[in-house]
């Protein structure tokens, strides 16, 4: 379902150019549940903002479900992302003027889920995550761990056929983690596909490949046996 | 050199009050070590701000090197945090519009540190965080993990006598954790009190005493033995 093949990525910085990815190649096959892991700084956000149609490489093809995305214009761009991409941020990109229950309903209102379904469906995902009693707290009125959750409620209300998850649990403690995860195998057995950057290794276990970026390269890419 | 006694914290929503601190008594001594965790949502970074003098109890006192904090007015407040306290935050705030140098800088200028020396002491902490081919990137220049550690920096820079960590290493990988905690370290050996907050019990490891919050109660305080 993704193909990327020579992704090139560079910023620039003044007069100098700064390149972040060292042409990517990497396949992903649809129902596949692949961790990507790798230093800070390798490379890992920038990777997840091209696959999920938010950036545009510098150079290299990225065919999705068949399309090659470089070629599509911003508005068919757009409703690509929202049809069939869930995006956690790693820095969450909540609303701030909305509520917990506004920020998780957004992917319905771009779908076009009347009203009443979009509320009851927007209750039911933030209830899943532990938020049951913080629905009408605006982001500046929840902790950090909870704006965390609100942000994966919000990929996951659309029941997303590609979830990009970065770094999903890095303010949660392992009893809530457990839960997000939890929520990821059932999204994941449903034959949809996900591709979740972390740090820890308890969470990249989780997934059944794992993709390791070295200074914007791909430095291994494994297989592994699930216990 | 830190005593809260019966420390009550309360947020008004529309009619209601919502209790999150319930009455927190905690002393720690000059020269500790601290480690506070405890599931998401339950009040550590609320404590946090009270102790780093950023928030005000609803009721209770905070005696901070005995001086009541109640007490002060806001100028006074404001010295006593800028002269003694360094703060990293769960969600960094950083200054976007400055680079990373610069935003180091800040708590050099405010103590009135001569522009040479400042710019010379913020390269050297920024360095020892692996940033030193960063230092002239704003925050959203930035991975995650980079800017957490330009926080860390940030904090580190004026050798603060009590350092506020909350979730310093959340979005970084284990190597670059190990660096984080060992700078962490090495204040502490020099006589300074640290209080971190985090969910990973690897971290909470490092310190020698672990308080559990849960329900903004304390439920648990253990001083345990370090290998
Ligand atoms: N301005 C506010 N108004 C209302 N409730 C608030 C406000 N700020 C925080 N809260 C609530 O206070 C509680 C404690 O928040 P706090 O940020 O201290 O939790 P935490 O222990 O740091 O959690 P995490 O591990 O997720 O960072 C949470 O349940 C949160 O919803
Ligand atoms: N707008 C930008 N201009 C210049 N450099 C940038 C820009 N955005 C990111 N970078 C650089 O690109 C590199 C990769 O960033 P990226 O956010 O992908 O890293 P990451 O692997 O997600 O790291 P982390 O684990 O810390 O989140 C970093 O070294 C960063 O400094
Ligand atoms: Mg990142
Ligand atoms: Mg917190």
């Amino acid at each position: 379902v993704i193909s990327l093949k020579n992704i090139i990525k560079e910023y620039k910085l003044g007069k100098e150019k700064l390149r972040v990815l060292h042409g990517i190649d990497l396949e992903v096959q649809a129902g596949e549940f692949v961790a990507l892991m790798g230093p800070s700084g390798s490379g890992k956000s920038t990777l997840m903002n091209i696959i999920g149609c938010l950036d545009i490489p510098s150079a290299g093809d990225y065919i999705l479900q068949d399309q090659n995305v470089s070629k599509l214009k911003d508005d068919d761009l757009a409703k690509v992302r929202n049809e069939s991409i869930g995006f956690i941020f790693q820095n969450f990109n909540l609303m701030p003027k909305m509520t917990a229950l506004e920020n998780v309903e957004l992917p319905l209102v771009y779908a076009s889920v009347p009203k009443k379904e979009r509320k009851r469906r927007a209750q039911e995902v933030l209830e899943s995550v532990g938020l049951g009693d913080r629905m009408t707290h605006k982001p500046n009125e929840l902790s950090g761990g909870q704006r965390q959750r609100v942000a994966v409620a919000r990929s996951l209300v659309n029941q997303p056929s590609l979830l990009l998850a970065d770094e999903p649990t890095g303010n949660l403690d392992t009893t809530t983690s457990d839960e997000i995860m939890r929520l990821f195998h059932q999204l994941h057995e449903k034959g949809n596909t996900i591709i979740v950057v972390t740090h820890e290794e308890a969470i990249a276990q989780h997934a059944k490949r794992i993709v390791r970026l070295i200074d914007g390269r791909v430095s291994s890419d494994v297989v592994h046996e699930q216990t």
